[in-house]
């Protein structure tokens, strides 16, 4: 679920 | 990264110099809503603290360096630099109804119950309406410079393409965010009227004006 705190886009 | 997403951050930084260069080569921010151009700093701002606690791409700090500071030099020359261009008159769009709102739902609908989260959350809610009042003060004044109708094209541009950016990264990659979905659908729908108008009007060469 952490990945889901990952942000990539902008 | 895909052509859609990649297309879709080009074309929002196109909008935002578009706006900014129009507002300095004219000297002035006549039907440009400043409300709506403070509220979209407030989502840069809320949204990109994470360029204090995590790195992920010199592409990514950077093109948020770029968003917050060509968004809070927008605000200064509306306010400031050429606030006597301002038409604050027919800037009346209440922003508190879409803050509170959008403020409260960050609190009840997110991914993590932490200040970053519940601010990466508000700015994505907020961002979605922040066009309500230009679109308001359009409708109001019942035009729009050509060149301000360009500007908003490619606004609405920018998160229809994320749309199929995230139809992509679904098939893909396994990957969504049902909260930037969401919202971005609803910040997308919010353009489509515009669109029409664009294209049956401003790609003809006429102006836009809205029938009284």
């Amino acid at each position: 679920d952490n990945e889901q705190l990952v942000k990539d886009e902008l | 990264m895909n052509i859609f997403r990649l297309a879709g951050d080009v074309s929002h930084l196109v909008a935002i110099i578009i706006l900014l260069l129009k507002i300095w080569k004219t000297r002035s921010c006549a039907g440009i809503s400043g409300k709506s151009q403070i509220l979209f700093a407030s989502v840069f701002v809320t949204r990109y603290l994470d360029l204090f606690t995590i790195f992920i791409s010199l592409y990514n700090s950077s093109m948020k360096i770029i968003y917050i500071s060509c968004s809070i030099a927008t605000v200064y020359l509306v306010y400031f630099k050429f606030k006597a261009t301002y038409d604050g008159n027919h800037d009346t769009f209440r922003v508190e109804f879409l803050v509170v709102p959008v403020g409260g739902l960050s609190f009840l609908v997110n991914h993590d119950f932490s200040p970053m989260e519940i601010l990466w959350t508000f700015s994505i809610y907020l961002e979605s309406v922040a066009i309500l009042p230009q679109l308001f003060m359009i409708s109001k004044t019942g035009e729009a410079e050509t060149i301000t109708t360009h500007y908003l094209f490619f606004l609405g541009l920018y998160r229809g393409l994320y749309l199929i950016n995230w139809i992509w990264r679904y098939y893909f990659e396994g990957f969504f965010d049902l909260i930037a979905i969401v919202a971005g659908l609803v910040q997308t729908v919010l353009y489509c009227d515009f669109f029409y108008l664009y294209v049956t009007k401003v790609l003809k060469g006429k102006k836009l004006s809205l029938p009284a």
